[in-house]
């Protein structure tokens, strides 16, 4: 483990962490895309197969556990809870996430290091993963406003892609046999569909306003 | 092993 993977880790922790300070602190849900929250909790899902087959370490094992778990409570808290749920912006988070899983699952199935039930599913999670901002992304575009803490959330989230393409450009000169080009390839792509964001998230901490994505 | 190098992350 290097620090830029370490730093990619934490970076999605706190996002996660944020997203559940938002629900719980403002008992709002206004602003995140229940559908990319589906989408990630389907991404642990499936990427994690291996938990109880492939140990590779107490800490990969807890990250996997919270991942799942903290992903599940947000879909649940978002559907379930009364007070949260009535603040979801349902008219706004209209994306056909399916067409995203099934492209994902087509691709998985062509592109795979192995075609094993547990290899298709690891390339469908992160083929998925890559494409599962775009709701999220979408719905701010369409309201236009981002308030503070969803906006924390999804910078954390793009840091978390960023640091992993360190960790990547890392791994690639300092191990031999260093060769994941279908994580490395997708998650260069997830990381340019944060681009947009990243540019109005940056002017607007310049000025010191509040977020504003153009219509 | 390969596998294992290739799904060290999370």
């Amino acid at each position: 483990m290097n620090i830029f993977r370490f730093a990619g880790d934490m970076t999605h922790l706190i996002s996660i962490l944020v997203l559940l300070l938002k629900i719980y602190a403002t008992k709002s849900c206004s602003g995140i895309s229940l559908k990319t929250q589906e989408l990630y909790a389907l991404v642990f899902l499936t990427r994690y197969l291996d938990l109880f087959t492939d140990f590779i370490s107490v800490y990969n094992t807890i990250m996997k556990l919270v991942f799942i778990a903290s992903s599940l409570a947000v879909v649940c808290c978002m559907r379930m809870h009364r007070v949260v749920r009535r603040s979801y912006d349902k008219d706004l988070d209209t994306f056909r996430h399916y067409f995203l899983i099934l492209a994902s699952f087509v691709l998985a199935l062509l592109v795979n290091e192995k075609f094993t039930f547990q290899e298709i599913f690891w390339a469908f999670s992160i083929y998925l993963e890559a494409l599962a901002i775009l709701p999220q992304l979408v719905l701010l575009q369409r309201s236009g406003n981002v308030d503070n803490l969803t906006g924390q959330y999804v910078f954390f989230l793009g840091a978390y892609r960023a640091f992993y393409i360190l960790n990547w450009i890392y791994r690639y000169f300092t191990e031999q046999h260093f060769s994941r080009w279908i994580a490395c390839v997708s998650g260069l792509v997830q990381t340019v569909l944060y681009a947009d964001f990243f540019y109005y998230y940056f002017i607007s901490w310049k000025n010191n306003a509040k977020m504003q994505l153009p219509a | 092993s390969n596998k294992e190098e290739s799904h060290d992350e999370l």
